[in-house]
């Protein structure tokens, strides 16, 4: 498989919504 | 159209500082925990200069080889014994290594900090406990004692609990949990239940963890680890109830800052841009979506979604190196080498071929990187996202790509 790794992920907020069945990215959060 | 898709840095700003840099306005109340890098100046952990080569990158390997065995179908598959002792499986370890990002948490009545790594390619929560049975390694501070714990309880062989366990066994009627990982790092010991505290006013009774007693491993000075994958002992499982099923984390972007996880809701989560998450049945509490394309400075590589497709995509906290397709990751090599042909190259690191020599540069115009996901979410990648520096004579693109395309 192809993995996105944690380098990738530090410029964004990363939110798992197991609930809703999706995975979002907020570019703008974690600054 | 160059002056959006291209970034102009300063080279010092490439690497972490020597102390801690906690971010401003941000609360570790409530539901949230902060996020450091374990080795960084912010960790509780006596922070240790990591050697980037030797250890993360090797580690950050075995990971992903012990990924793509998890979820290769020859994958032995552990089962039950009534041994009194945990018979962990010979090929079929689950991922640990290079899950460098830890939190604080307390355990039990009174609660007593652990400082644990995170880890959503990982299920089970455990820390090592007295009397260490077996064998403890030497950890920070000292080590969970369910004696001194008021709500401390085993759980029994024929709890339901137990019998989720991928691997599991029984002493009497206690049940025994086993966890091997994929560097072969080991824990076995107690399934427990006792109180989980992420901040005052956020305690859950009962949480169900493994109560370690013999520890061997890669696990440096952390006191456990929490899983955060889609199995019911994921610590997000197991708050869910009260909190809803969601978590989001803010990695920190250097190891000299800090980040966040949330437990939870969070505000961000209104204004992010979502994909679908995919289940896969080779592993189904692993967090699939589909990468369907990747820009360089603005333009779309000119690779087929289906490449990506063929074999799939999973997002993981623990995996360092973002790892694609071969057609794929030659695609953004060349992209990128184009763009950023105007600095000197530097010779590959590990499994990183795609590095440079900023040492006698004091500034750096690099391509804005892109991932394109399915549903139309684009994650926009800046400086920390692009490039590993273990040295600024040696900062490289930060992704490799697979042995073969089916990997």
């Amino acid at each position: 498989v192809g993995i996105i790794g944690n380098v990738q992920q530090r410029t964004a907020e990363v939110v798992y919504d197991i609930g809703g069945g999706r995975i979002g990215f907020s570019p703008k959060a974690c600054s | 159209g160059e002056e959006q898709f291209f970034r102009t840095v300063r080279v010092d700003t490439l690497l972490p500082a020597a102390v801690c840099s906690t971010r401003k306005g941000f609360s570790t109340g409530g539901n949230s925990l902060r996020v450091v890098h374990r080795r960084g100046p912010c960790s509780p952990l006596a922070g240790v200069k990591p050697n980037h080569a030797r250890t993360l990158l090797r580690q950050d390997v075995l990971r992903v080889e012990s990924l793509q065995r998890r979820l290769s179908r020859e994958a032995s598959v552990g089962g039950q014994t009534q041994a009194s002792e945990v018979a962990l499986p010979a090929q079929r370890g689950i991922t640990f290594g290079t899950a460098n990002y830890v939190v604080t948490l307390g355990l039990g009545t009174p609660g007593r900090d652990q400082t644990v790594v995170f880890d959503t390619g990982s299920n089970v929560c455990w820390v090592q406990c007295q009397p260490c049975v077996g064998s403890c390694y030497p950890q920070q501070g000292p080590v969970f004692d369910p004696a001194a714990s008021s709500t401390y309880s085993n759980v029994s062989c024929g709890s339901t609990a137990c019998g989720n366990l991928d691997v599991r066994g029984c002493s009497g009627t206690t049940c025994l949990y086993g966890v091997k990982y994929g560097d072969n790092s080991t824990t076995v010991g107690f399934l427990a239940t006792d109180t989980l505290t992420l901040a005052p006013g956020y305690a859950f009774p009962g949480f169900v963890f493994g109560c370690g007693q013999r520890n061997q491993g890669l696990f440096g000075k952390v006191a456990g680890l929490v899983g955060l994958g889609r199995s019911s002992f994921s610590l997000v499982s197991q708050a869910s109830q009260r909190l809803g099923k969601a978590f989001s984390y803010c990695l920190p972007a250097t190891s000299s800052s800090t980040g966040h996880l949330t437990i939870g809701e969070s505000a961000a989560s209104k204004a992010a841009s979502y994909t679908p998450m995919l289940t896969d049945p080779r592993d189904s509490s692993l967090y699939f979506l589909t990468l369907t394309g990747i820009s360089v400075g603005g333009q779309l590589l000119p690779v087929s979604p289906s490449v990506f497709q063929s074999a799939g995509t999973l997002i993981d906290s623990g995996t360092v190196i973002t790892r694609l397709p071969p057609s794929a990751y030659s695609a953004l090599r060349s992209a990128f080498r184009a763009a950023m042909a105007k600095y000197p190259m530097a010779p590959p690191r590990t499994l990183l071929d795609t590095c440079y020599d900023f040492s006698n540069t004091e500034t750096i115009s690099y391509p804005v990187v892109s991932l394109h996901f399915g549903g139309g979410a684009e994650l926009q990648l800046e400086l920390p996202g692009i490039f590993y520096v273990a040295d600024i004579s040696q900062a490289c693109l930060g992704f490799a790509g697979n042995g073969s395309p089916g990997d």
